[in-house]
């Protein structure tokens, strides 16, 4: 994972991303403001009421704003994948391009409406779930020119990374380790319950700023947490060694010499971590 | 990777979905395996 | 950055010039994609290979240096291969000998494992998608048709691997295979070091399925379980496998440990077929003669 692109190119800290999120909407901002300038120059002859409405009007939205905008959109890429019956992968990625698209474009350079199906479509292709651009279009109830307008710009924001991990999978292997490790002693019709619950939950998760902080196990395990938190403390006991109490800050965890050379992990700070992932999310 | 985070117990896992592809003819003839999807979702779960 | 300074090839969907990295001179291939006349937008194994590339770091799979955009075009800057393995097998006046065999074999599983272990399927191999490096360094190049290993509700394409190379199951039509198909593929491109001409050289699909069970034997149900629930399977002819005696006698060079390497990755059942670890860690490999250090091959 840490020779991945999605790690090397599109995890940041809480800091990082602020300050990208802020430098891309300071700079469309200045933008705007250059426009409207060179607007009036043009324009001399405008009344005092006609140059206060399109000042009014002409105000670049917040970085905040610009968050809310991208992640509304974003929200809607899902449901709109869902209504075209496209794979969850292709839906989880068309949202993670979406998203980076938007850590280096403004909505007041490109709306998002004008890369909405682009994203789409680049994330079926890449997800090899090939469907032709007139059929998409059609499907889509928009046109092949709207769908392919954007795609070269879309894959410079991207930086040309495109493998994506989501957490479903991490989500079908913790599945399976859970039945290892805590092997008899869950139901596992309550199981194939929690499986479901989860996976729609990293749905929700993909929309919020857990996935630059966090890989994308550790966002399975938040869910997990989230989900049942007794189910995922014991299972943390018995696979990580966590202490009873699961006291993050108490002291050395109580995990076997043993436990530790097996799988490299500290695990009152994997349930740090862990718990600082749910809050995200939350 | 000889310091795996898992053991792939195979017998362990009740895994629906994937027990009813392991008996479909045209998933046998190709050569699927359920050890390798295993192994792969183990893999993405402690990478 | 990069000059580009000399056509080498074109092909449907790009061009491949030599150049330059200017900051450190270093010698780059540029693979300028074609964009114009696809009108599903950028072509699909374009996307592949930045896909998978830009994920891979080994000394066995070609680098991908940089990617960037000019004149509305893709330019994968990748780095310099002069040679490729079909031109040395091809090319009689050079000589091999069977320590050169074993390295390049062993290169060519290094690079495959290292894609299975990533989850990738390169579902392209054959010699001249094997490019040597003028360190003598052997890599897998061309990922043009690459994918993920498949999950499980997928149905992948059967139509992939050039037609020589292409594993049994393949040639059936099988939409749910596994890395066992790259297998197969450096199981022919072995035999082929070995032959130096080509193993199962099939006129067209169909042919290709009489051509591979001639030479390796017609596969039952036995020994391949549900292979008859392929529609093809009912229209072919039957052959004995080869006994070990036929095939000491077409692969005349090779030693026991060699023919037993070639045979488990031709086995017909994939799921019998050996992996790339077990290739890599058969005793063909620790028996003598040693494999050529990569510099002082051909």
């Amino acid at each position: 994972y840490r020779h991945s692109t999605q790690y090397r190119n599109w995890s940041f800290t809480p800091e990082r991303l602020d300050q990208i999120r802020t430098e891309v909407n300071a700079s469309a901002s200045a933008r705007v403001e250059e426009t409207l300038k060179h607007f009036f120059e043009s324009h001399p002859d405008l009344s005092r009421e006609e140059e206060e409405a399109v000042a009014s009007k002409a105000v670049p939205v917040t970085t905040h704003e610009e968050l809310l905008l991208v992640n509304y959109f974003a929200r809607m890429i899902i449901s709109f994948a869902g209504k075209m019956n496209l794979p969850t992968e292709v839906a989880a990625t068309a949202v993670a391009f979406f998203r980076r698209f938007f850590l280096s474009n403004s909505v007041m350079d490109l709306p998002p409406k004008e890369v909405f199906h682009t994203t789409l479509f680049f994330a079926c292709k890449t997800e090899n779930y090939f469907i032709g651009v007139d059929s998409f279009a059609k499907k889509a109830k928009t046109t092949t020119e709207a769908v392919l307008k954007h795609e070269f710009k879309l894959l410079e924001s991207l930086n040309f990374t495109l493998m994506n991990h989501h957490p479903y999978k991490a989500l079908h292997g913790f599945f399976l380790d859970i039945q290892n490790v805590l092997s008899g002693r869950v139901d596992m019709q309550y199981m194939g319950q929690v499986y479901t619950n989860c996976k729609k939950s990293i749905s929700d998760a993909l929309l919020t700023d857990a996935v630059y902080f966090f890989t994308p196990p550790q966002i399975t395990l938040a869910i997990l947490l989230m989900e049942d938190e007794a189910l995922m403390m014991r299972y943390m006991q018995l696979k990580f060694g966590l202490q009873q109490d699961g006291d993050a800050s108490a002291g050395q965890p109580s995990q076997s010499s043993e436990q530790q050379l097996a799988n490299g992990i500290n695990a009152s700070k994997l349930l740090e971590v862990v718990k600082n992932c749910k809050s995200v999310i939350s | 990777d000889l310091h795996k985070r898992y053991v792939l117990a195979e017998s362990q896992y009740d895994d629906p979905f994937i027990k009813s592809l392991q008996t479909k003819k045209e998933y046998i003839a190709s050569g699927f395996r359920a050890d390798l999807v295993y192994d792969r979702m183990l893999t993405e779960a402690f990478m | 950055e990069y000059s580009k300074e000399k056509k080498v090839g074109e092909g449907t969907y790009a061009v491949v010039y030599v150049g330059t990295k200017q900051s450190d001179e270093r010698r780059i291939a540029i693979k300028e994609i074609k964009t114009s006349g696809f009108k599903d937008g950028l072509d699909m194994s374009a996307i592949r290979e930045v896909k998978y590339l830009q994920e891979m770091q080994h000394v066995n799979v070609i680098e991908l240096i940089d990617v960037f955009m000019a004149q509305n075009n893709l330019n994968l800057v990748l780095e310099f291969l002069p040679a490729d393995l079909e031109m040395i097998i091809k090319d009689t006046s050079i000589l091999f000998t069977q320590a050169d065999i074993k390295s390049w074999l062993l290169m060519t599983l290094r690079g495959v494992h290292h894609c299975h272990r990533n989850f990738i399927l390169h579902r392209d191999l054959k010699p001249n998608n094997l490019l040597l490096a003028l360190d003598g360094q052997l890599k897998l190049a061309d990922f043009g048709l690459a994918r993920n290993m498949g999950s499980p509700q997928e149905s992948l394409t059967s139509n992939v691997v050039t037609r020589w190379y292409r594993a049994p199951e393949l040639l059936f039509g099988a939409r749910h295979y596994t890395g066992a198909v790259d297998i197969w593929s450096v199981g022919i491109i072995f035999a082929e070091l070995m032959l130096r001409i080509p193993y199962l050289p099939g006129k067209d699909d169909i042919d290709q399925i009489d051509v591979t069970f001639r030479a390796l034997g017609t596969p039952t149900d036995r020994d391949w379980p549900e292979i008859s629930t392929f529609g093809a399977y009912n229209k072919i002819q039957v052959y004995p496998p080869p006994s070990r005696e036929e095939l000491r006698r077409r692969f005349i060079a090779a030693t026991e440990n060699a023919l037993d390497l070639m045979s488990g990755m031709l086995t017909m059942n994939p799921h019998k077929r050996l992996s790339p670890i077990q290739c890599l860690t058969s005793e063909y490999f620790v028996e003598l003669p040693e494999p050529t250090a990569p510099s002082e091959l051909p």
